[in-house]
């Protein structure tokens, strides 16, 4: 693993007081290596390298650490510096109810995680309504009625086919019914379709929610810069769900999302079933991306 | 990839970058630079351009030279869908319905996904879009039993394809791969030689895991061919030069959007020239 690698860069460092610039470059290279593999995109890397060598360099060598893990600590503690930071947590308004609007690409897990904080807020003693949004993909309002029976919570009747409508109409519903949360399940979507990224707009200029969550794939690649650089800026979320953590992508994409647009990742799906959402810890991600 | 006038340290590592950027991994980008590097000291590239041409020959090199047609001489073949959950596995057998009905042959579709919420409802309107039988269970019943009934009324009926859908898994949960394992081993029971085909379908966004998932599936369940999805998004895909080279396994379909038609042969020229 990476502590292996950067003890051979070190060896030949027993003895000396003070970790020396020639020295952290090396030792940098590999953790640039291991940021890359872990799907942190390149960009990013790049800049975050460029400060934990302005950390590094120069730092006494601690007497209970080797040059290598002392290395280590710097890189971990600056990613967890980065991931963690603002307060993750959801804001309920005062006045309910609190509508909470999931977005993303197609497949990410919308639909489920919309299931999962349904569950969670039920448990809290929360009356909850669920929105089926998608009226595009096949079964989509099935596969999300079928989620709200298996919670025990309401799921929204619409007859209308227009997802601006049908947000629009269950929050006027959800403020008569007094309901507490209100969560839209909207249909995936690339950042690059200029009239689905419109309809989204829409529905938060006619809904305005308390939280938008933009809801991303942990195996994400290279493109999840663009891609919540994008969402972030046409539609504006206020934080993101990293979904099927359970599996073992390294998720560098969390650390690319939150350099990007600043925003925290508030909770990590972590299996299929509806219970399987946790909030979001950096020092574990940080060891993950880290490998 | 904007070339400019020389070959210098700057220009090799922008190459670099597009490299990483599209996806390839730090292995694949390290092998390709190499490559460029040794012909660029023995003199055999002399400007950007040439340097651009050479790199295109060497990706195109590792994709090519892959059977990328279906296999489907018997009667019924049967095609099974695999890879881990959200990447288009449903939908993409919607689609290759679609082009083998238009290829004149008589489709069937099995919704071996009993798990999550909707799945064999998602898969009927498919099977409606397209006007061919969907063979499906209660949810929660066993994936096994759905293959095994949708086989044999596939034989009953005289079809010349069974396409059958899974569950999404991923690839580290035990348990799930041996499910698939279990209902690829009725299918071969009930057909020697089933499934013909061996699908993977994999979500063009997706970063270096796809090797993981690409090589658990194949040591799993023996993978024929791969569909790359989402490709009509932002992603180049470049995770497939590292699953083609190590585990040879090629691209036969590429999907390119969400309705029936959006389904592409994978050509490795366009692919390359995309990627670049
Ligand atoms: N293992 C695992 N699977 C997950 C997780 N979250 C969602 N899934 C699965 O991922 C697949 C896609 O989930 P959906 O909720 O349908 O995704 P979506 O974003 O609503 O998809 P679209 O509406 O088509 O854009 C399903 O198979 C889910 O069961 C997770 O945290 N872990
Ligand atoms: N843009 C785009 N979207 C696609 C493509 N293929 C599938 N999708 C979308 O991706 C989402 C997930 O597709 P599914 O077919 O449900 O994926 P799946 O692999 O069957 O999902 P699970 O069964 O839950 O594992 C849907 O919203 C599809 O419309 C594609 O080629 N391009
Ligand atoms: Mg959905
Ligand atoms: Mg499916």
């Amino acid at each position: 693993a990476l502590t292996g690698k950067l003890e051979s860069v070190f060896k030949k460092l027993r003895g000396r007081g003070v970790l020396k610039e020639d020295d952290v470059k090396e030792a940098l290279r590999e953790v640039r290596l291991a940021l890359l593999e872990a799907d942190v995109n390149f960009k990013v890397v790049k800049e975050f390298i460029g400060k934990v060598q302005e950390r590094a360099v120069g730092q006494d060598i601690l007497t209970s650490l080797t040059p290598g893990q002392q290395v280590i600590k710097v890189v971990h503690d600056e990613l967890v510096g980065l991931l963690g930071g603002k307060q993750s947590k959801l804001h309920l308004s005062p006045n309910p109810p609190t509508v909470i609007m999931m977005v993303g690409l197609q497949g990410s897990g919308k639909t489920t995680t919309a299931g999962k904080l349904a569950k969670n807020f039920k448990k809290d003693g929360r009356k909850v309504l669920l929105v089926p949004a998608d009226t595009r993909r096949p079964a989509a309002i099935e596969q999300l009625k079928t989620l709200a029976r298996q919670v025990g919570v309401d799921a929204f009747a619409s007859e209308s086919r227009d997802p601006v409508a049908i947000c629009r109409d269950a929050k006027a519903w959800a403020e008569r019914s007094l309901y507490d949360v209100v969560i839209l399940d909207t249909a995936g979507r690339l950042q690059i379709d200029e009239l689905l990224m419109e309809e989204l707009r829409q529905i938060k200029a006619g809904v305005k929610p308390q939280e938008v969550l933009f809801v991303a794939d942990a195996m994400t690649g290279q493109e999840a810069v663009n891609i919540a650089e994008a969402f972030n800026r046409e539609i504006g979320f206020d934080g993101v769900v990293l979904t099927k953590l359970d599996g073992d992508a390294r998720g560098g994409a969390a650390l690319s999302v939150k350099a990007v647009t600043g925003k925290p990742v508030k909770f990590t799906g972590m299996g299929e079933k509806l219970d399987a959402l946790e909030p979001f810890f950096p020092d574990r991600m940080a060891s993950r991306i880290l490998g | 990839l904007v070339l400019g006038e020389k070959i210098d340290e700057s220009f090799l590592e922008e190459l670099e970058e597009a490299l990483i950027a599209s996806d390839v991994g730090t292995k694949t980008a390290s092998l390709v630079l190499t490559d460029l590097k040794e012909r660029f000291k023995r003199n055999e590239l002399s400007s950007p351009a040439q340097v651009r041409e050479r790199l295109k020959q060497v990706l195109f090199e590792i994709l090519t030279d892959r059977s990328a047609a279906l296999s489907l001489s018997a009667t019924p073949s049967v095609i099974l869908v695999v890879g881990v959950n959200g990447t288009g596995k449903t939908t993409t057998i919607g689609k290759l319905a679609r082009r083998l009905q238009g290829e004149g042959k008589k489709v069937m579709l099995a919704a071996a996904d009993t798990f999550r919420a909707a799945a064999a409802e998602q898969l009927t309107v498919w099977g409606e879009r397209n006007g061919i039988p969907v063979v499906k269970h209660k949810e929660g019943a066993d994936p096994g039993a759905v293959a095994f009934d949708a086989l044999a009324a596939a034989k009953a009926r005289g079809m010349d394809v069974l396409i059958v859908d899974t569950a999404g898994r991923l690839h580290t949960k035990s348990n799930l791969m041996e499910e698939l394992k279990k209902v690829q081993r009725i299918l071969a029971r009930e057909l020697p030689g089933a499934p013909q085909e061996t699908l993977f379908v994999l979500d063009a966004t997706t970063g270096q895991n796809a090797f993981a998932q690409a090589k658990t599936f194949h040591q799993a369940i023996g993978v024929t061919g791969i569909v790359l999805t989402k490709l009509d998004g932002t992603p180049k895909g470049g995770i497939v030069f590292a699953i083609n080279k190590e585990l040879n396994l090629p691209v036969k379909f590429i999907g390119v959007g969400e309705g029936i038609d959006d389904l592409k042969d994978f050509d490795p020229k366009e692919f390359v020239e995309a990627l670049l």
